[in-house]
């Protein structure tokens, strides 16, 4: 069988797939100071997952406002670097009008994802930290 | 009622893989 740091390479979601490729990921994203990428990126899933069951609104509305609060509204943050105005701005227009969607942190998502893509992601699969697992 | 920081904590958790 393919051993797993193998199938790391293959793709991002490989590796945003397995529990040591992502605890690797994180550490080597934590040693560039940009940690919060792969949290972001994980807390958008979480959110989109929540269920829509009544009892849950309340929930959602204080985790929509604590990823805004956390990520979005720092302009200088690493993941609001990243993120195009325009998507911080409907983001920030659903908070501020309590427009709870499940899907409100997407567009947000894949910016940071295709920036993982393009950057962080080819950097890791490079770095002595992965070289060393291997 | 959870603080806003373990709210996150368990929503960025509940994304993550379970096990291989």
């Amino acid at each position: 069988p393919t051993p797993p740091y193998l199938k790391w390479a293959e793709s991002l979601h490989s590796l945003l797939d397995d529990q040591d490729g992502i605890h690797l990921f994180r550490t080597f994203l934590k040693q560039e100071e940009c940690g919060d990428l792969l949290d972001f990126w994980f807390a958008c899933s979480g959110f989109r997952k929540l269920e829509a069951n009544e009892g849950n609104e309340e929930k959602k509305v204080k985790l929509a406002k604590a990823i805004y609060k956390k990520y979005i509204l720092d302009n200088n943050g690493i993941v609001s670097r990243q993120i195009k105005p325009a998507t911080k701005s409907f983001i920030k227009d659903c908070v501020m009008k309590l427009h709870i969607d499940p899907a409100m942190f997407d567009q947000a998502q894949t910016e940071i994802q295709t920036m993982m893509e393009d950057n962080t992601y080819p950097l890791f699969l490079k770095s002595d930290i992965y070289l060393e697992y291997t | 009622m959870d603080s806003e920081d373990d709210l996150l904590q368990k929503c960025i958790t509940s994304a993550m893989p379970k096990q291989r």
